[in-house]
């Protein structure tokens, strides 16, 4: 072993770097470092290829969570099943909701989306374009309502009309202003008290371009609405979204899906293994 | 803070008059992970800390200058000087013949359409006829997103319409806000990844058509490490004006500013700090800096 210690070091340095790039961060990487190297004197190991597969091992035991991504389309914990989106501006809520509408009508299910985002611009009429393409009924009301109110109508409908999931989606707003974030844990008790349990799923939408700040906003929106579980979008592009790997540990909550482009087919659920072998590349 | 470790490390090397390339070094490793854990990309770190090495080794430290303020000195100093330094306003320059087109691109989402609304009102004040352009046939809503904010501001507005390719609607709708007597006219773009090929060329060709004053890269202030890569694309292929930084407002430490100017020398003109349509500041290298350090 101690022949190929400068081969080993320097690949190790190389990987470290490619981690960093992106988006692990400094903490993680320099964790994911010492395991490896742990990990190789134990198994005398140094190649190349056997350096890079334990390091996809690592990185792929901090990504499997204690619970496992949901199936689309499957397992409904509720009647109706109620989804809530929450995330920063543009990280992708809206889109996302369309595709998802769409993967749970193509099960055969009955969606219903809530247009509760009421202060953006044209909000409402983007999601009213995503849900008539997916096939899903869309409840919504004037610019400037109270978002709560939209949501707990939207649910009332679902179970009046006895549809099988409802997707909420939210506002994009940012951690930082604590107005938006009451909102938030308004319109989640507003659920709660009409459906209990509701809702049974608070999905936190990332743009996989984000760096270190997506930890800070996974704790933020955790600490206002329990998370649990995230969508990384926009993998589609250059950044490899490395952050969620601290996130997914941090918040113990699995990667649902992932968002691959901008049209109604391109949602693909979590798959850790090919996450992982993208990162290393 | 960075502030308050790098005191701690190099203080203790008070009485000594010149920094040595051990407590230098020691102290970088400090400075190193701070700008990590701020987004600064990798590389540009790097040679970030390359060039304040550079300066505070063998540096003299002055009388009653503790070594840690000295470093603390240099290495604000740096970024800001790398952020745009001081002096030159970031602001466009609107002298010229009028039409004066000013064209937003970027990644979605970053928020080009919210940026252009609150360009049309910055740029108003100056007493200038604005004119905005909606150039995004294909994400749901998106002209009538550029549309309500435009009523909002009661700005004269076109955008493209559904289904219309975008550079055949630019211009057309640049003929018409010409004839519509717009001074300063503000294209909004459809977001689009660098990698798209065909959405790179159809923006070359838009810009080839319109040729703006100004291309500015509309990138959001949370972009980590991709900043570098999604940069040096839109820059290399568009051949850039400038940059606007959106959404600081948040905690971001927004070391993806660093990560542009380093890679790409783009000036950052404006930086934005909110949704509302008045949330638009020009740029200011040191206020940057002081968050980038943390
Ligand atoms: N390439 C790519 N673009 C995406 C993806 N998901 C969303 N987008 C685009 O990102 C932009 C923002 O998406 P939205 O759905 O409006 O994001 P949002 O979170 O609802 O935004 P706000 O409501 O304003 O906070 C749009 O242009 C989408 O088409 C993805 O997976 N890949
Ligand atoms: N908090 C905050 N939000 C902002 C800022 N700038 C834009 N936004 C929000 O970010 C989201 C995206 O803004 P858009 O203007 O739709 O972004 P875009 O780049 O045009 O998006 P695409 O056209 O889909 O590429 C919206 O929710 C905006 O209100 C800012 O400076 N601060
Ligand atoms: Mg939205
Ligand atoms: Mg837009």
């Amino acid at each position: 072993f101690s022949g190929k210690t400068a081969l080993t070091d320097d690949l190790l340095d190389e990987l470290e770097d490619r981690l960093l790039e992106a988006d692990l961060g400094v903490d993680t990487v320099m964790e994911i470092r010492d395991h490896l190297q742990n990990d190789l004197r134990a198994k005398k190991a140094s190649g190349p290829d056997e350096v890079i597969a334990a390091m996809a091992e690592v990185i792929e035991r901090i990504l499997t969570p204690g619970v496992p991504p949901k199936e689309i389309g499957a397992d409904l914990d509720g009647r109706p099943h109620v989804v809530l989106f929450v995330g920063v501006n543009g990280s992708g809520k809206t889109t996302t909701i369309g595709k998802l509408a769409h993967a749970y009508r193509s099960a055969g299910k009955k969606v219903i989306v809530a247009a509760a985002d009421t202060y953006r611009a044209a909000a409402v009429d983007q999601l009213v374009v995503w849900a008539e393409r997916a096939g899903a009924e869309c409840v919504r009301s004037h610019e400037g309502a109270d978002a709560a109110s939209v949501a707990w109508d939207a649910l009332d409908a679902a179970i009046a009309r006895e549809m099988d999931v409802l997707l909420v989606d939210t506002a994009g707003r940012l951690h930082t202003h604590r107005g938006l974030m009451g909102e938030l844990e308004k319109i989640k008790r507003v659920l709660a008290g009409r459906l209990e349990g509701a809702p049974h799923e608070t999905l936190l939408v990332l743009d996989a371009t984000t760096g270190q700040n997506a930890l800070v906003q996974g704790e933020e929106f955790s600490k206002s609405v329990d998370v649990t579980g995230l969508i990384l979008t926009k993998l589609d592009g250059t950044a490899r979204g490395g952050v969620i790997v601290p996130l997914a540990r941090k918040l113990d909550i699995p990667v649902q899906m992932v968002g691959v482009g901008e049209d109604l087919e391109s949602l693909m659920p979590f798959d850790a293994h090919e996450f992982t072998a993208a990162l290393l590349k | 803070a960075l502030t308050a470790r790098l005191s701690t490390v190099l203080d203790r090397l008070r009485g000594r008059g010149v920094l040595s390339e051990e407590n230098v070094t020691e102290a970088l490793r400090d400075v190193r992970r701070a700008l990590l854990e701020a987004d600064v990309n990798v590389g540009v770190a790097r040679s970030f800390i390359e060039s304040v090495k550079e300066q505070a080794l063998g540096s003299e430290v002055g009388k009653g200058v503790r070594p840690g303020q000295q470093m603390i000195g240099i290495i604000h100093s740096e970024m800001i000087r790398l952020l745009g330094g001081e002096g030159n306003s970031a602001e466009v320059d609107l002298s010229g013949s009028p039409p004066v087109i000013l064209m937003l691109l970027g990644l979605q989402g970053s928020g080009k359409t919210t940026t252009a609304a609150k360009l049309a009102v910055h740029f108003r004040s100056g007493g200038r006829k604005i004119g905005l352009m909606g150039l995004d046939p294909y994400r749901p809503a998106a002209g009538e997103q550029l549309r309500r904010l435009a009523e909002r501001i009661d700005v004269p507005v076109e955008v493209a319409r559904e289904s219309e390719d975008p550079v055949d609607a630019g211009v057309r709708i640049l003929s018409e806000l010409k004839a519509a007597g717009s001074e300063v006219i503000l294209a909004d773009t459809a977001g689009r990844q660098t990698v798209d090929e065909a959405l790179m060329n159809e923006l070359a060709s838009l810009r080839q058509k319109l040729n703006p004053q100004e291309t500015l890269l509309v990138l959001d202030a949370m972009t980590g490490q991709d900043a570098v890569t999604t940069a040096s694309a839109f820059s290399g292929r568009l051949d850039c004006t400038g940059a606007i930084l959106t959404k600081l407002d948040g905690d971001a430490r927004g070391g993806a500013a660093l990560s542009l100017r380093g890679v790409t020398g783009l000036p950052i003109r404006y930086v934005g700090i909110g949704e509302d349509l008045g949330a638009l500041e020009v740029f200011h290298p040191d206020r940057m800096a002081g968050r980038i350090l943390g």
